[in-house]
């Protein structure tokens, strides 16, 4: 695992609460907002098991602490998106708090019923990306959830042990954490990649 | 997904992807003393991603982008050959985060608002 120079966190009173909201005018119209609400609680919830950091849905979007959006090329922030695959997305250190996605990309929420060749999983890119707004750099681990790229038709969406040591290492350990619990669950993303 | 490193598999990686860095492909096999036109494109894709300092390349892989290829093959966990074998070319047009690689680098001009 690896930090972003200076190795900035979100600095709050304990038990750090942190709010997130999807932006409402920046989204994608093929995918329900259903679904894309349940992928990001699912990949938020990934993290806050790890670490004593909760996170909850901003009544508004102005107020959230992080701001998740879809868009498309020049986007205002010096990064733009580079259309279908290349960059899928990117997101801000802490205490930034933004967090963007390439729209043009073939966003999948289930492979077995979207069949493009291009499609990328919103969970795993989601999982990735928080990984980011908490303070985690690259890593070199090539099963992490941290590794920076991802093959279009590919999950990776559990933690693995140098994903939770990394983030660990920023916020300490969530007391209901236990490292055996990470064994069963990491099986799923080679399953779901050979498939 | 790509795994393999076979040349078979560069051509099903590139059926998925778009122009973007698909032509990075043509770069195969090419190590230091090579000059291809083109190749200052993929030093700013190194330069991107935070293993080139400066931004100003010529089409020779010379001995920085050498060093740079080796941190590269080091940092993604490929065998470091300083050269563009299939596996390195596989993961340079592999889609992937556009946060930089280098953590001495704060990830997109991070401020507090």
């Amino acid at each position: 695992f690896a930090f972003f120079n200076g190795k900035p966190r979100w600095v709050r009173q304990n038990p750090v609460t942190l709010s997130y909201a999807l932006s409402p005018n920046n989204m994608i119209s093929y995918l329900s907002s259903s679904d894309v609400q349940d992928i990001f609680r699912r990949a938020f919830s990934r993290w806050s098991a790890v670490i004593p950091v909760n996170f909850t849905e901003a009544e508004t979007y102005e107020s959230a602490d992080i701001k998740i959006g879809f868009y498309r090329g020049d986007h205002g922030d010096g990064e733009p998106f580079d259309g279908v695959l290349g960059v899928l997305a990117h997101a801000f250190s802490p205490e930034n708090g933004r967090f963007h996605l390439d729209a043009a990309e073939s966003w999948a929420v289930d492979f077995k019923k979207d069949k493009s060749k291009a499609a990328v999983d919103l969970e795993s890119v989601a999982t990735h990306e928080i990984g980011h707004v908490l303070g985690l750099a690259h890593s070199s681990v090539k099963e992490a959830v941290m590794y920076p790229s991802l093959s279009p038709r590919t999950k990776k969406v559990d933690l693995r042990i140098d994903d939770v040591e990394g983030v660990q290492a920023l916020y300490g350990s969530n007391p209901n954490f236990k490292f055996s619990s990470l064994q069963s669950e990491n099986s799923y993303n080679h399953a779901v990649a050979l498939d | 997904r790509i795994l393999s490193n076979s040349v078979t598999v560069l051509t099903a990686a590139s059926d998925v992807h778009n122009a973007t860095w698909h032509d990075f492909e043509r770069f195969l096999d090419a190590g230091r003393g090579s000059q291809v036109s083109g190749m200052s494109e993929l030093k700013n894709y190194f330069h991107r991603f935070g293993y080139l300092p400066n931004s100003n390349f010529t089409d020779i892989f010379d001995t920085d982008f050498e060093s740079a290829l080796t941190l590269y093959q080091s940092k993604l966990s490929l065998p470091v050959t300083g050269r563009l074998d299939s596996d390195t070319i596989s993961a340079i047009i592999s889609p992937r985060c556009g946060v930089s690689d280098s953590s001495q680098r704060t990830a997109l001009h991070a401020t507090r608002r």
